[in-house]
């Protein structure tokens, strides 16, 4: 229904106002519906970053636009928090500080929201709950190892800087 | 309500059963490329009632049942789907403290879904999540290679995750 | 012209030969033609990895499908050697490994090719001859500098193991 | 031949002149999300003679002048690439031990190029570079994200490359 959608809407734009700032200091993200009638409309997201001039969303970098999509689905679940949340190597095109914001933006839902992760990024690896290893040792064939994280550590070489 | 673990005998790269346990919080699966990550999402995809060949990866329904060297024969995938339901969220079930959905795929093309071991239809457990917002697209899901797709569709696409959320 | 073509291809694959069994070992690829006649067929890719069946290639993983065009680009490059080659985050899909073997095969080709990489991952930074650093210190605009490796371990914590 | 380096002025993110050096082996570009890395090759390809907006990322060619704000008003985006010509490749220009090719572009949308200070049509630099097998399409050119489209293109679009190659 209309109300429901506009209501909604506005929701969604509160908690964004809140968490897009987090991740591009001095940001501004509003999402807008197209036309008047919210039954038709279509929905756009509008962006301010300071210093940047974003006449359309292509002009945003790879990294940018990951960034965009997070903020967004953080906002989506902290107004109605799903029951669980599966990202697939969101992180793969973030640098260093955006991978470590990135995971501490996850620790705001996963209260209300079971949240599960595929990554190569060790910053990531090391602030989660449950690590689970999968692995090929029989050509072809996988399978699955919980793993505790100083044993991650013990056997990559770039992870040596997990131990807290 | 979250998983509390995931069965897959049989589907892609998993011939043997194996048991995934995931945590309330936050779990991260890692290990080397092409080693069955993605994989795994797919199941949970397929169980969620994704019907697309090209979204699940393969060229054919058939492709989904393991197809490396092994002795033993392989004639049908099955993923089953472990769900903590206390406190319930769905009336029918509100006697369950533990749910278990299972979707299997036989080599002839026949699919077999149970809710709690009953026999059930595909339709039932996609109306199962409908009600909780939850689909094989939803904006909670985003696949391999797919976290820009939200900028890039157009608006109306974009509207339906917002009806999804409303 | 025919003749040409075909010698190219012979040429290719033999480099192919040697190089995809370092990414995957056991592993065969070849680049076939998908006519008799060179000048209209089109170009298909055959793969084998032990213990799995690829019937096509959207079988393979984020990772597998990116090392698989490395293995093709290092075979063209070993074969006509470009004056220059320029990757733009090829290795966001990698995983430590994968990445390390990565850097080892752009060394198999850099001396007769420029090669200039864009990327975050901390090992391939590691084994570059320049580092380029672009930052936006002040909003909006980019500025270059040229940062010696140990500076970078200084800023970034994951950078920590760049010390050999 | 190699890049020596590149010169960006006025071109998306970059509007101070800038000089960008790279060593004839390997050089890493690092830095930040969205700090120009990726602006630094649209620049290398925009002067290899890219004419599309949408592969440049950009709708229209005047959005490749920097648009951010600064008191200075800039009129135009102007990339020069000084390439090491000893020895020489290039018959035409076997007394230059290097060469400068200098792209301009104006907010009328009027464009200027050079080599070596003389004015030139773009096709010249185009052909300068087919001799070598270097377009800004090239199969040693891969772009942010499209690291998998070699496999992911038809069977005929792939062989383009390999006639490149031949
Ligand atoms: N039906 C099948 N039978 C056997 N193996 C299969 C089947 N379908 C897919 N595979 C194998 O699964 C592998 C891909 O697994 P997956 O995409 O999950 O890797 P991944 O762990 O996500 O890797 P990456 O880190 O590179 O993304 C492929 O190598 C493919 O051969
Ligand atoms: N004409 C322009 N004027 C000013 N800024 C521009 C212009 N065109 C693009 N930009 C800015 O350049 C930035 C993107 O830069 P770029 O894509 O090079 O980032 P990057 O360093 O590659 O980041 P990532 O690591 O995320 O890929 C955007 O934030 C965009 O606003
Ligand atoms: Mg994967
Ligand atoms: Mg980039």
């Amino acid at each position: 229904s209309k109300e429901k959608i506009l209501d909604t809407l506005e929701k969604v734009n509160t908690k964004l106002k809140e968490i897009f700032p987090t991740i591009f200091p001095g940001g501004e993200a509003k999402l807008i519906l197209t036309d008047n009638n919210p039954l038709v409309a279509g929905l756009d997201l509008n962006i301010k970053i300071p210093g940047k001039n974003i006449r359309h969303l292509n002009m945003l970098s790879g990294g940018e636009k990951a960034l965009c999509v997070i903020a967004i689905l953080i906002s989506f679940y902290l107004v109605k928090p799903g029951p669980f949340c599966i990202l697939d190597e969101v992180d793969a095109s973030l640098d260093e500080k955006n991978s470590i914001q990135f995971i501490k933006l996850l620790q705001l839902i996963k209260k209300n929201s079971q949240i599960i992760i595929i990554t190569h990024n060790p910053n990531i690896m090391k602030e989660v709950d449950t690590l689970l290893g999968v692995t090929m040792e029989e050509k072809g064939i996988s399978k699955i190892f919980t793993i505790k994280l100083d044993q991650l550590v013990k056997e990559h070489q770039s992870y040596q800087n997990l131990i807290k | 309500m979250f998983i509390k673990r995931l069965e897959i005998y049989g589907f892609k790269s998993f011939p043997y059963k194996v048991n995934i346990p995931f945590s309330p919080g936050i779990t991260a699966i890692v290990g080397p490329n092409g080693s069955g990550k993605s994989n795994i999402l797919d199941a949970i995809r397929w169980i969620l009632g994704e019907q697309s060949p090209k979204r699940l990866r393969v060229k054919e329904l058939s492709d989904l049942i393991f197809a490396g060297n092994i002795q033993k024969k392989i004639d049908f995938a099955e993923v089953k789907l472990i769900i903590n339901h206390d406190p319930p969220v769905w009336e029918k079930f509100k006697d369950f403290p533990e749910i278990i959905i299972t979707r299997r795929f036989y080599r002839n093309g026949e699919g077999e879904f149970f809710i709690n071991q009953k026999p059930c239809r595909l339709k039932d457990i996609q109306f199962l999540f409908l009600d909780l917002g939850v689909n094989p697209q939803s904006y909670g899901i985003i696949e391999q290679g797919e976290v820009s797709k939200f900028l890039e569709i157009s608006p109306k696409e974009r509207k339906i995750f917002l009806e999804d959320l409303a």
